[in-house]
Parts: structure tokens; C-alpha cells; sequence
């Protein structure tokens, strides 16, 4: 009955079950929390971002960081080997974390990274998604939509030009980026779900 | 979705990043 934590956020899958759930929460947080930070110093980058009122700043943040965490650690979802690397850089295979528990999420990860690499982004191009990613308008608890609305529109025009001179096939690349964003979406309600359930336990 | 943010303690780390506190600096 030994219990497993299949987030490659932590360090291992492996709890030890001599620590309290208090402890194991805390050592996972500690491991969670540079990556966080990091999402925080990129959105203070986004022109416009620090604009908005502080509320709204923490509202999309809060919302979106898990999205933003996907995107960037998609690599981490080796689709050819069928392994997730975890923070000690160890790799597990999916059979091996199926094992331990993991479940739909696990295989909508490696779709959505599947997916994501197809379409070759560069860095920037890659930066700018992110950013459309953070900004949205439609998150709970913003209290200014308008200001949301507006950057989040001039983020997705300059993903769009960007796009257009780097891709040939520019008009499915950016629609297919648009739609990665509904399946972020859904990757974050199950990453809610599972959390909430070990959480519980 | 915010609220089991906020019970996971993402809030604070974010406040904190975002507002550069004495408490981060000193970390």
C-alpha cells in the first residue's frame, strides 16, 4: 500500500513511508518552488505584465503557472523512449509509473508533448506561446478583464507575426497552437483532480 | 482551480516572488 508521487516536480516517485504526509508535502513543495519562482520572473518580463493591478498579477499566476510548468518542462515527456525525467534527472518509464499509479494524466502529458515538439518551435516562439499561455483573460477572479483582454490580444498578434515569418506552413502552425491552448486547460483540471486526491489521502 | 492554488501554498510563493520580499531576499 506504499504510496508514490508520479510528478516529475519531485524529486523522486518514491515517499518514504516513514514521513508524515506534512513532511512529505513540505519536502515536495521545496522541490516545486524554484520552478515556480522561475514562472513568476518570466511573467514580470512580459511587457505589460507588472501593468497590471497586483490582484490580477497574482490571479493569473495562480491560474496558469501549472500551464506554464507543462509547456516548459514538455521535454521532460521523452514520447520515443516512453520516459518521464524527474528533478534528480532520474528517468522512469511510463509502464514504471503506471505501476505506481499514474493514470490518464500521464498519457495527456505525453500527447500534449508529442504535439508540442511537432510543430519545431524556436525559443522565442516558444517564450512568446508561454506568455499567451499566462495571459488570460478568462482565468477566475480577474477584476479587470479589459486590461487582461487587451495584452493577452497584443501577445497573440505578435506570436501570430512571429509565426508567419518563421514557418511555412504558418496559418496551421499558429492554429494549431491556439489549440494547444483548450488542452493546457484540460491538463490543468486533471492535474487539480490528482493533486486534490493525494492531497485528501 | 485558484482555490486549491491557494491551499497548496502556490499563493504565497507567488507573492513573494512577485513582490521581491525582504523574506525572499534573504533566502
Amino acid at each position: 500500500n506504499r504510496m508514490h508521487l508520479v510528478c516529475p516536480m519531485s524529486v523522486s516517485p518514491y515517499v518514504d513511508p516513514c514521513k508524515s504526509s506534512h513532511e512529505i508535502w513540505e519536502e515536495f513543495s521545496m522541490s516545486f518552488t524554484p520552478a515556480v519562482r522561475e514562472v513568476v520572473e518570466f511573467a514580470k518580463k512580459i511587457p505589460g505584465f507588472r501593468d497590471l493591478s497586483q490582484h490580477d498579477q497574482v490571479s493569473l499566476l495562480k491560474a496558469g503557472t501549472f500551464e506554464v510548468l507543462v509547456v516548459r518542462f514538455a521535454s521532460l515527456f521523452d514520447v520515443k523512449d516512453r520516459t518521464v525525467t524527474f528533478l534528480s534527472g532520474k528517468k522512469y518509464s511510463v509502464e514504471a509509473l503506471r505501476s505506481m499509479g499514474a493514470g490518464e494524466l500521464l498519457n495527456s502529458m505525453f500527447e500534449f508533448s508529442e504535439k508540442l515538439s511537432a510543430l519545431q518551435l524556436s525559443e522565442e516562439e516558444m517564450s512568446l506561446f508561454t506568455a499567451v499561455v499566462l495571459v488570460s483573460a478568462d482565468r477566475s477572479g480577474i477584476e479587470n478583464v479589459n486590461s487582461v483582454e487587451a495584452l493577452q490580444e497584443n501577445l497573440i498578434r505578435a506570436l501570430r507575426s512571429l509565426i508567419m515569418k518563421n514557418h511555412s506552413n504558418e496559418a496551421a502552425t499558429f492554429t494549431k497552437l491556439l489549440l494547444k491552448l483548450p488542452d493546457l486547460r484540460s491538463l490543468n483540471n486533471m492535474h487539480s483532480e490528482e493533486l486534490l486526491a493525494f492531497k485528501v489521502h | 482551480l485558484s482555490e486549491h492554488a491557494s491551499n497548496l501554498g502556490l499563493e504565497d510563493i507567488i507573492r513573494k516572488a512577485l513582490m521581491g520580499s525582504s523574506e525572499e531576499r534573504q533566502e
